[in-house]
């Protein structure tokens, strides 16, 4: 299934001469069809395969102008296949894999999804890894309505030796303003709120996260995101990034068969970068974005 | 231009959009149409209508074998119900509405924490339960899930119970050591107690897209999933990939998720979830 686009396309211009018009079209089927198979979203398919068809018909008749019909170097199917790969990787850089720490004594990570996206595990694999880069991270939870989910976060702190800050009988906002001065007062400098999985259609639960913006003014927002999801992708980071200062993405669970398209089409329609990749359950787990290997994963 | 038995490129497109954007697939979206090309061609159709209601059709016959409620037998004592499915999907929570449902039809239920991996896993089940206030196993966090399971099938059957519903920690399908264990489970469950596992139902969410199917495939090789729970259907999402579902592996699909409370469970209706994909 994986390499299934990328071989249709060989076995169709093999032993081709040179690209041609007619023989780009139906490889772009082939692309469109494996781009839509990997969950990417239509209207992304769409601007990709036209972006695609452009450049490589450029391609043939500046090729034609420059060798006259002399036979190319690297073989029509390889060629092509590396214009695709390369428009991919392009679409989903430049690569941004820096987090804003800002000027103030704590900085603040908000955390924000779909329910069962891998929030609170990632919290856990972002304070382990702000750890490895000499910061004090704080994990704050921001999930009141969950069976156990403070409970989850208190267990995942613990088995990294990184404290929790919980709060009874308060609203996550203003849990999240307290746990900055809890943070400064135990002498952390970052703070990740862990928040409840909510419907980017929900608009009470959209508003306690503006008002969680409103009161904390965190330095950072990521969206997290299921590598699973399928077209969906693009109406929920739609609608996070514009009601909230969304500053990246984190793609979860690619250590599975998803193909992972939703990376293109929240990255091509939010303009905002993928800043990690969760790659298991397990708390150390989160690796910097590279487009390179989600790029030949997504086209297959 | 139906009357001239043929169907214009814009009205396939606008088709495409729609289905496409609903997860159906492309795959299964060229089927669907090709279908929908040939019987107009062939004027098997008396009245072709608009083209979508020609594709509510299509999509109502493959789904609608799929409108297999779940039949709980008490006499099984206990009629055991496994439930799996990759991380996050939802499992313990539909557990949870489903045990409240069929405890306010007078069953009487018991739900097993066979998650000892996850972080909280177990408290998360036990909260649930007192809520329900039904009855309620598990084991010390990092006990072997079999056990838990040989344990909640030992108590359900001393204490009469009538159905007993398992929870078990979310897996990537292909994570082999993962399908191995449940396998195991679904091993000493059927050693057991006659029938048991009498429902496998597999958790699906309704935001995957078409990695469900390499999910609901590779779940049923290595176990027998005999229903599919669709839940977060009261997102945006549309679940489209259970067409695609549908067709290939012709498994019932129980239960619809509508949200995050005990009674956000819905029985699955073809007529309902097909408008709602045009919607
Ligand atoms: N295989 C795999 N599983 C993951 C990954 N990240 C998270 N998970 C699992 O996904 C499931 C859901 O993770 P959570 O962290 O509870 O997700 P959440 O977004 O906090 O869920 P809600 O708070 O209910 O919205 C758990 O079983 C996690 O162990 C990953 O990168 N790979
Ligand atoms: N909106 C909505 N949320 C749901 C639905 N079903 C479950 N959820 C939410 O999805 C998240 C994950 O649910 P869980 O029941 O923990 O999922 P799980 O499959 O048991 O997760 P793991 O055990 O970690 O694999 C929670 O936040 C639930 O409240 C549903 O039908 N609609
Ligand atoms: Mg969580
Ligand atoms: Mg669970």
């Amino acid at each position: 299934v994986i390499t299934s686009g990328f071989n249709k396309v060989r076995d169709r211009l093999q032993g081709k001469v040179e690209l041609t018009e007619s023989n780009i079209e139906d490889a772009l089927r082939d692309i469109r069809f494996s781009l839509l198979e990997a969950d990417v979203h239509l209207s992304v398919v769409k601007r990709f395969i036209a972006h695609v068809q452009e450049k490589a018909v450029g391609e043939v008749v500046a090729t034609r102008v420059a060798h006259k019909g002399k036979k190319l170097k690297v073989s029509p199917a390889d060629h092509f296949i590396n214009i695709c790969y390369e428009e991919l990787v392009n679409l989903m850089g430049p690569v941004d894999v820096s987090l804003r720490f800002g000027s103030r004594p704590v900085a603040a990570i908000m955390l924000v999804g779909l329910q069962g996206c891998g929030k609170t595990t990632t919290a856990g694999k972002l304070a382990s890894y702000l750890r490895s880069k000499n910061k004090k991270p704080l994990l704050v939870a921001a999930d009141i309505y969950r069976p156990a989910a403070i409970e989850q976060l208190q267990v995942i702190g613990s088995s990294l030796g990184i404290p929790v800050y919980t709060q009874q009988n308060a609203l996550p906002p203003l849990i999240c303003k307290q746990a900055l001065e809890h943070a400064r007062s135990i002498g952390c400098d970052v703070a990740i709120f862990d928040t409840a999985g909510r419907l980017a259609i929900d608009d009470a639960l959209m508003h306690e996260l503006e008002n969680i913006v409103a009161m904390t003014q965190p330095e950072n927002t990521l969206l997290v995101c299921d590598a699973m999801i399928g077209q969906d992708a693009v109406k929920t980071a739609e609608t996070f990034s514009r009601r909230l200062p969304v500053s990246g993405f984190i793609l979860t669970k690619l250590d599975g068969d998803a193909r992972g398209g939703a990376a293109l089409s929240i990255k091509e329609v939010t303009g905002k970068p993928i800043k990690f990749l969760g790659t298991g359950e397990a708390l150390d787990r989160l690796e910097e974005f590279r487009p390179e290997g989600l790029a030949s994963r997504i086209l297959g | 231009t139906l009357g001239k038995r043929e169907i214009s490129p814009e009205m396939i497109e606008h088709l495409e959009e729609t289905l496409i954007t609903a997860d159906l697939g492309a795959a299964t979206v060229q089927e669907l149409i090709d279908t929908i090309k040939w019987k107009v061609a062939r004027k098997e159709l008396e009245n072709p209508e608009s083209i979508q209601c020609l594709i509510k059709q299509e999509l109502f016959s493959i789904l609608h074998q799929q409108e297999r409620p779940l039949q709980i037998d008490p006499s099984c004592q206990p009629f055991v119900i496994l439930t799996v499915g990759v991380n996050g999907t939802g499992k313990t929570t539909t557990i949870a509405k489903l045990g409240a449902l069929l405890q306010s039809q007078g069953l009487s239920v018991m739900l097993a924490a066979a998650d000892t991996f996850r972080a909280a896993a177990i408290e998360q089940l036990e909260i649930w339960a007192q809520r329900i206030g039904c009855a309620f196993v598990k084991h010390r966090q990092g006990a072997d899930p079999s056990a838990v399971a040989f344990d909640a099938l030992k108590s359900a059957r001393a204490r009469h119970i009538d159905v007993l519903i398992i929870d078990t920690a979310g897996r990537l399908h292909t994570k082999m050591p993962l399908m191995e264990e449940i396998k195991k489970v679904y091993r000493i469950l059927s050693r057991e107690h006659t029938g048991a596992p009498h429902e496998t139902l597999l958790v699906l969410d309704a935001t995957t897209g078409q990695n469900a199917i390499s999910q609901a495939s590779l779940f049923k090789d290595a176990i027998n999933i005999t229903g599919i729970a669709l839940t977060k259907l009261d997102g945006t999402a549309k679940g489209g990939v259970i067409v695609g579902i549908s067709r290939s592996l012709n498994i019932p699909i129980r239960f619809i998720g509508v949200g995050e409370k005990l009674d956000d469970l819905r029985e699955f209706h073809a007529k309902d979830f097909i408008d709602a994909l045009f919607e």
